[in-house]
């Protein structure tokens, strides 16, 4: 089986400033595929504390679109996840 | 042939299990193999003692790569190791820890789970351990230990990345380690484990808000700890109890370890704070790896002194 490959897809990181942002996040992880990096599960997601999730290429857009309408500051850390894993091995062999 | 190892980057499995006969046959009166048990693929589970060979003496048990996608950790056991036996008889504080402790690490917690991560999806997390009833494969060896395991929901899901199992220590993995813990439970003073990311040094309890009896004890271990760590390149770290500082967490080896008897038990989440998150540059193994050394020989310098 070839191995996985994660071509554009993003690392998103949020902190949502109450209870109801942090909701938003939540709801977003019952309908898109969201990989939580930290905290480790979507039920740790609360208000006042860094959140940081992969997205696959295709809920991107929409994920950005909907923490903007929900005037949620957020950042992406990683543009092209598989860019990052293959810069990951930066050091050559001795 | 699995290729040449190095410290300075990332290893695959069959690279570790050469280095750990290495390391073995290269420091006989130093490093001996003991193989714990197996998981569900049949790949062994391997523990290095490093020490002067004296089963009497108190020990640290240092365990990294539970979870797969966290390349650094498995990376930090090797350096370990390495620093460990190369350092014996000219530093110091190294020669007199191994002159009086014996340590047993474990290298890789999960090694199904990182065979997978370096060859199918550099995402993964869980173990490979089928789940009944379920297509999902994986549990989170760091909620399958019998320490308030199952008390907080969501958690039962096999498909959840964090997925705690069907019982307490129904994998593989955490039985042998939990076996192994429990009969060298007289000698072993501090159970350290590390994951990435977040920079953070966290000790007892996740399961609960409530401080543990020797909390301040803890706290000035991790001080100590942190403070030694970010001598080298300023890397600041934080530390606190795991519940407060990250949030309630059932069913993780550091309570466990902790409910048992060990009094000093510590999970370092080491770099980046998320810029690379799981993905930290190889370029980075040596610096992250030397700073979390120097914090682990005070730990261990403190726990020497001071374990009963």
């Amino acid at each position: 089986i070839a191995p996985l490959r994660f071509d554009r897809e993003k690392v998103f990181r949020v902190k949502p400033q109450d209870e109801k942002q942090a909701n938003i996040i939540k709801d977003l992880a019952k309908t898109k595929e969201l990989d939580f990096w930290y905290p480790d599960a979507t039920h740790h997601v609360t208000a006042n504390k860094m959140v940081d999730f992969r997205v696959s290429e295709n809920n991107s857009q929409s994920i950005q679109s909907a923490l903007e309408q929900n005037q949620m500051h957020y950042e992406i850390l990683i543009h092209d996840l598989q860019k990052e894993i293959e810069k990951q091995f930066d050091v050559k062999e001795a | 042939i699995p290729g040449r190892h190095s410290y300075a980057k990332y290893n695959n499995w069959d690279k570790i299990v050469v280095w750990t006969e290495k390391m073995m046959n290269k420091h006989p009166e130093m490093v001996s193999r003991i193989k714990i048990g197996m998981t569900v693929e049949d790949n062994p589970l391997y523990v290095l003692q490093v020490g002067k060979q004296d089963e009497r003496k108190k020990s640290v048990f240092m365990n990294c790569g539970i979870h797969a996608r966290e390349w650094i950790s498995p990376a930090f056991c090797q350096w370990f190791v390495y620093q460990a036996t190369k350092s014996y008889g000219k530093n110091k504080i190294m020669t007199k820890l191994l002159d009086q402790m014996n340590f047993y690490v474990l290298p890789v917690f999960n090694v199904d789970g990182y065979i997978w991560s370096w060859t199918q999806n550099r995402m993964w997390r869980k173990n490979r351990s089928k789940n009944p009833n379920s297509r999902c494969i994986g549990t989170d060896l760091n909620r399958n230990f019998n320490a308030s395991w199952n008390s907080l929901p969501n958690t039962n899901n096999p498909c959840s990345d964090t997925y705690h199992g069907t019982a307490p220590e129904s994998e593989r993995e955490t039985k042998a380690v939990t076996q192994f813990i429990r009969s060298h439970l007289n000698s072993i003073k501090a159970y350290i484990t590390f994951h990435s990311y977040s920079q953070m040094l966290l000790f007892p309890y996740g399961y609960t808000s409530e401080l543990t009896p020797n909390h301040e004890d803890l706290a000035k271990v991790a001080k100590i700890g942190t403070d030694a760590l970010a001598t080298h390149y300023e890397t600041r770290y934080i530390y606190d109890p795991m519940a407060s500082i990250t949030y309630p967490t059932t069913g993780s080896s550091l309570d466990w370890a902790y409910d048992l008897g060990i009094k000093h038990t510590f999970a370092f989440e080491l770099r980046d704070k998320g810029k690379f998150g799981f993905l930290l540059p190889e370029s980075q193994i040596k610096s992250t790896c030397k700073e979390t050394m120097l914090a682990v020989k005070f730990i261990a310098k403190y726990i020497l002194k001071h374990a009963s």
